[in-house]
């Protein structure tokens, strides 16, 4: 099973259409391998993005010089996802 | 609420225990529950409903989807959670009774079985479908983009390596065609409510396009009474408006599809929670989760009840 060690979920503070599109060149990019888990939408929402450990960086370089307003919503996915683990295990074992 | 003797519903589960408790609801409640298969998926896993009938032919009837983005696993214990409910509360409750005596309900868990057996066993992070895409190294339709309304048109992509991607043709994936062949063939539902995760919003018609639908106000007002009823257990505030002004354009999706074709009654919620935990949402927020949905949906199923056009 895939492992996310590391990796972290960003939430990214979308304000006028401008930062869309600043933002819709990270979710064109290849490079950094993010996983959306909202779409960038020029209504204000929020945008949730799974960013893995090797492009942590990077991506708050981008973010940075973009002027983009960013938060850590989760910033140990790995550990989220073992605590889901664990209480699978223990449900089946009862 | 929280169990019987062989269930855990504060825990998520593997899709074979899934199918098998809706075995167990069936078996357990045979006037009132029937599993049926209606597909299989590209893997060849059996795609069940419940059905939920006090008797009567081709009655008007309620669409209830879950699971058609498979890391949304609230979703899926939601909906097994609520088959359980609706058996319960059966001559229990004068709302679910009344409902269940003019019309029938069927419960589609998990409607995109393949993405949650990979949820389970390879990432716990996929969306879509695990359908093949030729030409591409990249697996996987996004089923809510490959509904025939509007197919691949704004907030959709040609791209298979996309998380909404849209697939070569609408009902390409033969878990949504499943789900459109049964729908058709009935030829009597009313409502559609397709469970999702997360954002806390209850979401109608239409997602495709800016423009009003024509029932706008009144599903915006049934909407609002739904969202009202699911917050007065315990605070949790809901989002209402159409799809595409309230999160983002998004073609091809289900609610959209059902509406276009005569199911005037067409929801989407999308659960718990607001991104704090997102897809990951723990365990311990199942039952609360699931209460509080019930009260949104029963209000709706009591609109439709009240409203069979």
């Amino acid at each position: 099973r895939e492992k996310f060690f590391g990796d972290q979920v960003f939430r990214i503070n979308v304000r006028n259409g401008d930062e869309v599109s600043k933002l819709t060149q990270l979710v064109n990019s290849d490079n950094f391998k993010l996983n959306f888990w909202s779409s960038p939408s020029t209504l204000g929402r929020p945008v949730d993005v799974l960013v893995p450990s090797i492009s942590l960086q990077p991506v708050k370089s981008f973010l940075k010089s973009q002027g983009l307003e960013y938060s850590v919503t989760i910033d140990d996915l790995q550990a989220l996802l073992d605590n889901e683990d664990e209480e699978m295990q223990y449900n089946e074992g009862q | 609420e929280r169990s019987n003797n062989t269930f855990n519903y504060g825990a998520y589960h593997t899709l074979e225990t899934i199918y098998q408790e809706m075995d167990n609801i069936a078996t357990d409640f045979p006037d009132l529950a029937s599993r049926v298969k209606i597909g299989q998926s590209f893997e060849n896993r059996p795609m069940y409903v419940l059905k939920f009938s006090t008797g009567g032919e081709q009655r008007p009837a309620i669409w209830l989807n879950a699971g058609i983005h498979s890391r949304e696993w609230i979703s899926q214990a939601t909906a097994i959670w609520t088959a359980r409910k609706i058996v319960s509360d059966y001559g229990e409750d004068p709302a679910v009774t009344s409902i269940l005596e003019k019309v029938d309900i069927f419960l589609l868990p998990v409607a995109n079985p393949d993405g949650y057996v990979y949820t389970h066993t390879q990432n716990r992070l996929w969306r879509k479908t695990r359908s093949l895409n030729p030409g591409s190294r990249c697996v996987g339709t996004d089923p809510n983009r490959n509904w025939n309304a509007s197919f691949a048109g704004e907030g959709a992509s040609d791209n298979p390596c996309s998380e909404v991607y849209h697939g070569p043709h609408a009902n390409s994936e033969v878990e949504v065609k499943s789900v459109v062949d049964f729908i058709q063939k009935h030829g009597n539902f009313r409502c559609f409510i397709d469970l999702h995760s997360y954002s806390q919003l209850l979401m109608y018609p239409y997602g495709y396009t800016v423009k009003k639908a024509p029932d706008a106000e009144e599903l915006d007002d049934v909407a609002r009474h739904a969202a009202a009823a699911l917050a007065s257990l315990s605070g949790t505030k809901y989002q209402v408006g159409p799809t595409c002004t309230t999160v983002y354009p998004a073609s091809g999706s289900s609610i959209d599809w059902a509406y276009d074709n005569g199911i005037k009654y067409a929801f989407t919620f999308e659960l718990r929670d607001t991104g704090h935990y997102g897809f990951l949402l723990p365990a311990n927020q199942i039952i609360p989760t699931a209460e509080e949905t019930w009260l949104g949906l029963k209000t709706i199923m009591e609109h439709v009840r009240d409203n069979l056009y």
